[in-house]
């Protein structure tokens, strides 16, 4: 799966995430991706996340509003995420990552997998990782 | 603090040889979104970029080397959402095509529709000029491969591709 968040200059927020589901998948088999509140969300009084990971797990606990639900809160981005994930962890038993960003353009990378590829550009510099506690940056 | 991308791969099982592939293709996505950031260009238009440079990237489960199904064929599921207007559009189960992010960003703006699915996701897709694409230019030695491995009925799919808790 792979996937995207965005907030442009004029504040506008917007989400995308693609996939080729899950290995050896039952042919129909449809996850969390193009379902609404799963796969991602995006709304602009709140922010937006883009989700990867065990589909049925994450559907099961409608991931992306879930951290945006947590936002709506009050919680910061790197808080709703966590939240998310530990959720659908102790509920579902179910692993996954997640980009996330608020409106004004606070942003966060979580996932409860060991590995997540991601890449953050902001103010002219490039953020990225791969294994847990790792974020390296260069200018752009 | 604004514009601002944040792009991933996917989460869960990155076997060392794939990992640079990996960083190197986020890397890309999330640099050339944000370079539509700062032209001025919508988010939507900077996600729907970066989204597709990684469908076209075959280091990434999506587009070009999606996994296979038990068939070993390629079908992937694609969602874009808008936050101004929360409009949204998404297909599913969708075959032969290069960028089904593209196709889920037609279903927000050209149908009344939320989600698309399967045949009618194709058909719609051939309504609106987007080309097919075959199979086999979907899939990937490393798909392939995948796929087998887990035919055994004492595979584990989803461990193989989540690997373990962090």
């Amino acid at each position: 799966t792979v996937g995207a968040v965005a907030v442009d200059g004029e504040g506008n927020i917007s989400c995308a995430t693609s996939t080729g589901g899950m290995l050896n998948k039952m042919e129909g088999r449809v996850g969390d991706t193009p379902c609404i509140g799963s796969g991602g969300y995006a709304d602009n009084n709140i922010g937006a996340v883009s989700t990867t990971g065990h589909g049925e797990a994450i559907m099961k606990v409608t991931l992306a509003r879930l951290i945006l639900f947590h936002m709506e809160q009050g919680q910061s981005v790197e808080a709703a995420s966590d939240l998310g994930l530990a959720y659908m962890r102790s509920r579902v038993h179910g692993l996954g990552g997640v980009v996330t960003v608020d409106p004004r353009g606070h942003w966060a990378v979580r996932f409860s997998s060991r590995q997540m590829s991601w890449a953050a550009a902001q103010k002219d510099t490039l953020h990225y990782g791969l294994y847990t506690g790792e974020h390296y940056t260069q200018s752009i | 603090m604004l514009p601002v991308v944040v792009v991933h791969g996917g989460a869960g099982q990155i076997p060392k040889e794939r990992s640079e592939m990996s960083t190197a293709g986020v890397c890309r996505a999330a640099r050339a979104a944000y370079s539509i950031l700062q032209g001025g260009g919508s988010s939507m238009d900077a996600v729907v970029e970066a989204v597709s440079l990684l469908e076209n990237d075959p280091s990434f489960n999506a587009g070009c080397g999606s996994v296979l199904n038990v068939k070993g064929e390629v079908e992937m599921d694609a969602i874009v959402m808008d936050g101004k207007m929360l409009r949204s559009g998404a297909v599913s189960a969708v075959r032969n095509i290069a960028n089904p992010v593209q196709l889920a960003r037609l279903v927000m703006d050209k149908t009344s529709h939320a989600c698309l699915t399967a045949e009618g996701a194709n058909q719609f897709a051939s309504a609106m000029g987007v080309p097919s694409v075959p199979q086999e230019s979907l899939i990937t030695e490393y798909s392939q491969m995948r796929w087998k491995k887990n035919l055994t009925p004492d595979a584990d799919p989803v461990e193989c591709q989540m690997g373990k808790m962090g």
